[in-house]
Order: C-alpha cells, then structure tokens, then sequence
C-alpha cells in the first residue's frame, strides 16, 4: 500500500511540474513575443493574422524558429558510414524519395540528412521545355495559380487573398539595407547547362554584348536573348500580373532552378515565421506567405515585371541562393559571418556596428544586384539554371 | 516549402496546369 501510495504521490507529482513548465514557458515566450511586437510596431511594420481555433492558436507561440535550427543542427550531425544506407532508404520510403534519379546513387556519400536532403539529381532526369514561355522552378504540387486581382489581392485558398506587396515589398516599405554584392559579370563568362526535351545538351554563354568570339551554336540564342533582356519588349499597359504557387514536399527535389530567361535586379529577405506550409496550413492559417521568412527575387523578364519567391518553413527554414553569397536566412547575425566572408575591411567596418543587432523579425533587408552588369543591371537567370535551394533548419 | 511566383504577362498568356497537379522542374506551365 505504501509503495502504491508513493507511486501515486510521484506521478500527481511529475504531472504538476510538467503542467506548470508548459504553461510557464508558454507564458514567458507571451512576454518575449510582446516584446518584438513592441519592437516590430516601432519599426511600423504590422503583423497581422488570422490564427483562428485554439490548436492553432498555441502552434502560432511555438518558437518555431529555434525549433527548426535545432533540426538543422541535428541533421547535419554526421552519421556513421553503415547507418546511412538504411537510414536514408527510410526517409526516402516515408516520402516518397525516388533514388534512382540522384547524380551521387551511393548513399554513403551523403555524409548527413541535410546533405541527403538537397542532394542534386541527374540534369537528363529533368529536361528544360525550351517551348514552353513558363517552365517549372522545381518539384511539387500546384496549389494556386492565376490572375492577381485588380487590387493586387492572391488567393491563398477560397477566401482568403494576401496582397502581392504585402508579400514582395514595396519601394517605400521600411527596409534595412543588406551589404551589395561584390561582383562584376563583365569580367566574367556565365555559364548554364541544360537538356532540352529532345535531350540534347544546351549551354548558355553569356559574354559581353557585341564580343563575337562566342563559340557556341547557341551563340545565336544568347544573343536574341540579352537583347530580349534588356526589354526590347518590356512593359505594356495592357499585360496582367499572373502568379503561381508551388508546394514542395519533404521527399521533393529541394533545388530551384531559373524558370525562364529574366535578370535579377533586386533581393528582399524578409525576417519571419517558420510556420508549416503544408496545404492544410496553406488553408487555415492567414496570410502564411506574408508571416513566413521569404527571399523576394525581384527583376524583369521579357514582358516586364518577373519574380520568384522561396518561402520558408518549419523543416526548410534556410534558403540558399547560388548567386548571393551574403543571403543567410533563419539565422541570427554573427559578425564571424561577415569577417569569414573577408569583404575588404573597410566595408566590413562599416557593417560591423550593424552586424552586432540581431535580425529583427517583421523587417526586410534587400540587397540589389545593380553592379552585377551594366548592360542589365542585374544577375542574367537562364532557363533551367539551378538558382539555390532549400536546406534543413 | 514553397515557391511564390508573381510575373508581368501578355494577356493570352494561359498557364496549362491543373491545380494540384504535381509538377517537376523545367517541365512547361505556360505558353502564350
């Protein structure tokens, strides 16, 4: 009676301690949350959603963001040579991971589950439509597609729209400035690989304009394309914005590549949430896009107006892009980063003070690409060309 | 994760997809 007396005593116990862990926790990240509302108002940016039932209600104060560097972290702790194989064919079974398609088939060769996990795939397992005036940036499911509303409103799901500058920024909106990049494409030859639907192997050369010592039979193609670039079409009143959104799941392809030929001229990195973007999310939780951490890749293309926006979430919180260096997402700061980075020191000196301010949630830092080309004044994207990608935490 | 595509078009401009449709990248979802 005794021993069941103190078993009954412990369990009450752990119950109550537990309890009251939660609640404190919850609590506290209230006060934390309150805090960096405070902060965002300051800087007059408004977060506004709808959060809806009470299940729901408790996910939004999760600390999703720690949640998920602390996956990535987790997954990028190397496994054993003998744990990879099975483990990987595993994660693969539970979503759905064909392996037949990676460059690398040897599973022991992906040191962890964040390597694994954007590994690249085989070029010829995706051929490039070269026909098509819109191609597929990546894997996944459509979820939404079509016209922007007059008032500039997407629809998320039946009912619920977010505003298209809600989403990509405006020129006014507060931002912080991002370090510029420091490269120049007319010093150097750009190059993209890409297999057309016949399987033929097509590389895009891009060299400054007028230099005729291009030497590939695509020369032509390069040439028409930059002079389509430079907008020789461009804007014209009576074109529409259209707008498509992609779902990627965990067992997808997490690499993106350029959808058509457009020119990158500008970065938004909004600081946010790492809600799930999973479709159930995508139709209860308002405003998901304009919640969640995103990189807006503004530009042009040749009918005008061209973006692309990766949007993070919980699992995939860091978004890499092959061309900009300095873009580091779901991260706080360091000022190692920019040292590691050795930008010439004055520079650095200049962004060192800066550097010490944690990313504020709720604020945009953009960085433009001007002095990538004088010609474009931006990044040249071709069709098909890996842009970046999605990493674990 | 997801992808947010937001772009300027002509007018006859049709996506060809299904929504839900899976997709993969570099496959066609527009034509003019």
């Amino acid at each position: 009676f005794s021993s069941r007396l103190k078993r009954v005593k412990f369990r009450s116990w752990f119950t109550l301690t537990s309890v009251s862990l939660i609640f404190f926790g919850v609590v506290s990240r209230n006060f934390i949350e309150d805090d960096d509302t405070r902060e965002a108002k300051e800087s007059q940016v408004k977060r506004s959603h709808n959060i809806g039932s009470w299940p729901l209600y408790i996910y939004s104060r999760l600390p999703l963001n720690s949640l998920s560097r602390l996956w990535g972290q987790l997954n990028s702790i190397d496994l054993p040579v003998w744990l990879r194989g099975p483990s990987f064919k595993f994660y693969s079974v539970l979503f759905g991971v064909n392996l037949e398609e990676m460059a690398d088939p040897d599973l022991t060769h992906y040191k962890n589950l964040a390597e694994f996990f954007c590994r690249p795939i085989k070029p010829e397992k995706r051929p490039v439509d070269t026909s098509a005036t819109l191609c597929s940036p990546c894997d996944g499911k459509v979820l939404k597609f079509g016209v922007v509303e007059e008032d500039g409103g997407i629809e998320q799901v039946k009912g619920i729209t977010y505003k298209v500058d809600a989403l990509l920024g405006t020129h006014d909106a507060p931002k912080v400035e991002a370090p510029p990049q420091q490269f120049d494409l007319e010093r150097t030859e750009k190059e993209a690989h890409f297999i057309d639907l016949h399987g033929d192997i097509k590389t895009l050369t891009y060299k400054k304009e007028g230099d005729q010592s291009f030497v590939h039979p695509s020369t032509s193609r390069i040439l028409s394309v930059s002079r389509t670039l430079v907008g020789a079409e461009g804007h014209k009143e009576s074109n529409k914005l259209f707008y498509a959104v992609i779902y990627l799941a965990p067992g997808d392809y997490h690499r993106f590549h350029s959808p058509v030929e457009w020119v990158a001229t500008l970065r938004r990195h909004f600081v946010g949430q790492l809600y799930s973007v999973a479709p159930y999310f995508q139709r209860t939780l308002q405003n998901l896009f304009i919640l969640n951490e995103r990189v807006a890749i503004l530009g042009y293309w040749k009918y005008g107006f061209f973006s692309m926006t990766p949007v993070g979430a919980t699992n995939v919180g860091s978004i890499k892009l092959n061309f900009d260096t300095h873009l580091a997402t779901n991260e706080v700061y360091e000022h190692e980063i920019y040292s590691k980075d050795k930008l010439n020191e004055a520079l650095t000196e200049k962004y060192k003070v800066q550097e010490r301010k944690k990313l504020k949630r709720d604020t945009c830092y953009e960085a433009t690409y001007a002095n990538a080309s004088k010609v474009l004044h931006g990044i040249p994207l071709f069709r098909g060309e890996e842009m970046g990608g999605f990493k674990l935490g | 994760s997801t992808i947010v595509l937001v772009f300027e078009a002509p007018p006859n401009f049709q996506f060809d997809l299904q929504e839900n449709q899976q997709v993969l990248m570099g496959q066609g979802i527009g034509r003019i």
